[in-house]
């Protein structure tokens, strides 16, 4: 079972 | 001042194709290098980040940094008005509330202009740190789609395993299991028709076919297409736009729950 992660996970607020 | 125009209506057609599905609204930052853009899908999952530089368009003018909020619909509603081999311009003062975008036909007899009331949209700029990818792809961006075309029938996932062998796309749902390979191609005629892998090491990662996608709507602008790979870290899809700059799809891959 794989869920979908968010793309904030990886990349920081500037 | 801003002032930017484009010898075919066309490329800013096929830009605008390449983004709307996934966003509905856009800031276009404007500087004097250039247009970019950078903007999540509205579930934020996948980032889209736009450049055009300032070198590509036959006139460029920004006497004082811009940022113009569009609706992507309505944009595309004035484009529909354009002909493809029309020269397009797009154009606004400073602090403006609306842009106007002008189209002129190439003998110059027909001219019309269309007014765009700009949007404030509080939009979060995100770092993109620098990553060595274990995995770059190149391949023509035709096959790219129909892999992902091919493969959405299977699953709501596909899977991509690259090795220095090739890279193989695979998606297994109810109907069963699909599985494309492509092998690096030795020597070919067109360099547009080569599929080329550099590897430091392999690398399989989840990803969502409905984004992926909606990145291939990006096509008409470039014969290839770079994906670039690391473990646990997003998927970048990349179009160059022959001699005006590249749009990249960055998006984060599905993660053993």
């Amino acid at each position: 079972k794989t869920k979908q992660a968010g793309i904030m996970n990886f990349f920081s607020k500037k | 001042m801003f002032e930017a125009r484009l010898g075919q209506a066309t490329i800013l057609k096929k830009i605008l194709d390449a983004i709307k599905d996934l966003l509905n609204e856009a800031t276009f930052d404007c500087s004097d290098s250039g247009i970019q853009l950078q903007a999540m899908d509205n579930s934020h999952v996948s980032l889209v980040s736009l450049t055009l530089r300032s070198d590509g368009f036959d006139k460029f003018r920004c006497d004082r940094n811009l940022s113009m909020g569009m609706n992507l619909g309505s944009m595309a509603k004035i484009l529909k008005c354009a002909n493809n081999e029309d020269n397009v311009t797009m154009k606004a003062q400073d602090n403006a509330d609306t842009v106007t975008i002008m189209f002129e036909s190439a003998n110059q007899e027909k001219v019309s202009d269309y007014e765009m009331k700009l949007m404030n949209l509080d939009q979060e700029h995100l770092g993109i740190p620098e990553t060595d990818f274990s995995c770059v792809v190149r391949m023509p961006a035709m096959e790219f789609a129909r892999i992902c075309r091919d493969l959405a029938q299977f699953s709501e996932s596909v899977v991509i395993c690259c090795t220095k062998e090739g890279v193989k796309f695979s998606a297994s749902g109810d109907v069963g299991t699909a599985n494309i390979k492509l092998a690096q191609t030795g020597s070919v005629d067109k360099e547009e028709e080569a599929v080329i892998i550099e590897m430091q090491e392999p690398v399989t990662l989840t990803f969502a076919c409905r984004y992926l996608n909606a990145f291939t709507k990006a096509t008409p602008l470039s014969t290839q297409v770079q994906l670039s790979m690391c473990a646990d870290v997003p998927l970048v899809v990349e179009y160059a736009i022959k001699d005006l700059g590249h749009i990249r799809y960055y998006l984060a891959p599905k993660i053993e729950d």
